[in-house]
């Protein structure tokens, strides 16, 4: 029935995974489209354009090494300035509960290198953000290691994959990866105060996370095969017969 | 009577004369996903061609079809014993995947692989 939702329709099977995903996470039609725009946009426009042709069809050659890339946003970002030249911002990415059949492979975090803002030039880069208490901060020692994008030259990323999956990934409930985005003024431009505050981080950092669908091999662990179960109990029988 | 019609697949089959179209096969199909209601959520690919297949099978299998040895036996039922056990149905056989690219509801950005979206070959 052209037009019409078909979650009706679907949700006679709610079992199938992809039934699942229509019922859980496509917007009600009655919803407005997300409207995501700017670089997170093109900047996944060109990872599909990589790794899929014009008709969906998967690439061959394809590199990414996933089944499975989201993109989140960050939540907020409180913008602050430190001593000196330099400029921080806290970003907060949601995880969303871990999904038993999907397996996390990597988690990247990635931003612009250079921001021009407001007539200066700064060079930004990313740290975790560890948060030992409610009352003090820390920095964690830990960094991922930086490398330019094979998307885009304007691009960095940076490997966070062992943070998230050490600190984060088997935590329960509400979770929130926390990382600072830290800009410096380019020589000559110290001192001079920048609209910072005006500014929105959201287009500048972006975290990538890499997931592999491991749904049949978690249905075989959930479920051994009839036949296979009946194989087992008759080899054990064999093999008890030849022990007498 | 089972050797009567196993026979006939050494020569050429007459029961489907004329019929021939209406043989179990793949044909295209092209789907838009503002037809499936969800040109809201999905971004790319625009179209969808999930084909489909179609047709009668024949009372004695093809080689190239494909099929398992219960269809076979199915037939041989339905001929000889029992009418009520229907003809081997006409489905898909190979599939390919599909790559889409979607926004969630919470404004992320998904590109994600789905197995067995395209038929592209048929069995019965």
């Amino acid at each position: 029935k052209v037009g019409q939702p078909s979650a009706a329709l679907l949700a006679e099977a709610p079992t199938l995974p992809l039934i699942q995903e229509l019922l859980e996470e496509a917007p009600g039609k009655q919803q407005r489209k997300p409207q995501v725009q700017g670089h997170p946009m093109r900047y996944m426009l060109e990872l599909y354009q990589r790794s899929a042709d014009a008709h969906g069809h998967p690439r061959e050659n394809r590199t990414i090494g996933a089944t499975m890339v989201r993109l989140v946003r960050p939540l907020a970002n409180i913008a602050r300035t430190l001593r000196g030249p330099q400029y921080i911002q806290t970003l907060d990415f949601p995880l969303r509960p871990n999904r038993i059949a999907y397996q996390l492979v990597r988690a990247i975090m990635v931003y612009h290198h250079q921001v021009y803002l407001a007539g200066f030039h700064l060079s930004c880069h990313v740290e975790p953000w560890v948060q030992k208490n409610t009352s003090n901060h820390t920095l964690s020692s830990e960094r991922g290691s930086s490398k330019p994008s094979l998307l885009s030259k304007a691009w960095t990323e940076m490997d966070i994959t062992q943070h998230v999956q050490q600190r984060l990934w088997d935590h329960k409930g509400h979770r929130v990866l926390q990382l600072r985005f830290i800009c410096q003024q380019q020589k000559g431009s110290e001192g001079l105060q920048l609209p910072w505050h005006d500014t929105s981080s959201l287009d500048t950092a972006f975290l990538l996370l890499y997931f592999n669908d491991t749904y049949k091999s978690v249905q075989k662990a959930k479920l051994p095969p009839r036949g296979q179960e009946e194989f087992k109990k008759r080899d054990s029988s064999l093999f008890l017969h030849r022990a007498r | 009577r089972a050797a009567i019609i196993t026979s006939k697949i050494l020569g050429p089959t007459q029961e489907h004369v004329g019929s021939e179209s209406n043989q179990c096969s793949l044909h295209h199909f092209q789907v838009s996903f503002h037809q499936l209601g969800w040109d809201h959520w999905i971004i790319a690919p625009n179209l969808y061609t999930p084909n489909y297949c179609k047709g009668a099978c024949p009372r004695v299998l093809r080689y190239g079809l494909n099929s398992p040895n219960h269809a076979i036996i199915q037939n041989l039922v339905n001929e000889l014993v029992d009418q009520n056990v229907p003809q081997p149905s006409c489905v898909p056989y190979k599939y390919a995947p599909i790559s889409i690219l979607l926004v969630e509801a919470n404004g992320s950005i998904l590109y994600k692989e789905y197995k067995d979206m395209i038929a592209q070959s048929c069995t019965c």
